[in-house]
């Protein structure tokens, strides 16, 4: 799940 | 960067013109709340020492803009609240908020909210746009200011097309966001281009 790794950008 | 130095450009411009005639303290405060939004993973999630510092510095940076252009003389002084009306609590907030609601991929706070912030960001730039538009002509470092807050996002969507090909990054609202973004901007580029090329004075049509 991507959520999991979460939003990497600004 | 680019987005920082919009910033520090905008902060250099207040402190030594000590005016903020052109500038529109409502985009900032379209921004504090796409900040507010996006960077509450602060609080649950560590990406990086510089994924971290960036927001706190965009966050406080911005609060202190708006504190100067409406509280802090002489700076406030200038400000010009008829001016500078957009509406953007109607026009920009609700609709980010239903979009941010119905378009986010998962139905939590955190991603409610940080799709409602891309959504927003995409047309914060609206009210700045619209105060230079009342005014034609703009000073070169509001120029230098406007143009590097349109460029950062050109840079996002090459670093998209990038990471796709790279790691298979797909994010396909922050990409549509982005194209919006960049799309208001380009016409504010094209002069921005033009007078540069000839050396002139800004003026929009």
């Amino acid at each position: 799940d991507a959520r999991l790794v979460g939003h990497d950008e600004l | 960067m680019l987005h920082l130095m919009s910033i520090l450009l905008l902060l250099w411009k207040l402190k030594k013109s000590k005016s903020c005639v052109g500038i529109s303290c409502r985009m900032q405060e379209c921004y504090a709340i796409v900040f507010c939004l996006r960077y509450l993973d602060l609080f649950y999630q560590f990406i990086s020492v510089y994924n971290t510092a960036m927001k706190v510095v965009f966050i406080s940076s911005t609060f202190y803009l708006i504190f100067l252009m409406r509280f802090q003389p002489p700076v406030s002084a200038t400000y010009d609240r008829t001016a500078d009306s957009f509406p953007y609590e109607q026009y920009l907030l609700g609709p980010a908020a239903v979009l941010g609601f119905i378009s986010a991929e998962e139905w939590s706070i955190p991603e409610i909210f940080w799709t409602a912030s891309i959504w927003l960001e995409s047309v914060s730039i609206l009210p700045q746009l619209i105060l230079l538009q009342q005014l034609r002509e703009v000073e070169n470092l509001t120029a230098e200011f406007v143009a590097t807050m349109g460029a950062y996002r050109f840079f996002y969507i090459l670093n998209w097309i990038y990471r796709y090909f790279a790691e298979g990054y797909v994010n396909w609202i922050g990409w549509l966001g982005g194209i919006v973004q960049t799309g208001l901007y380009v016409d504010f580029f094209y002069y921005y281009a033009m007078s540069k090329w000839y050396g002139q004075k800004l003026v929009l049509p």
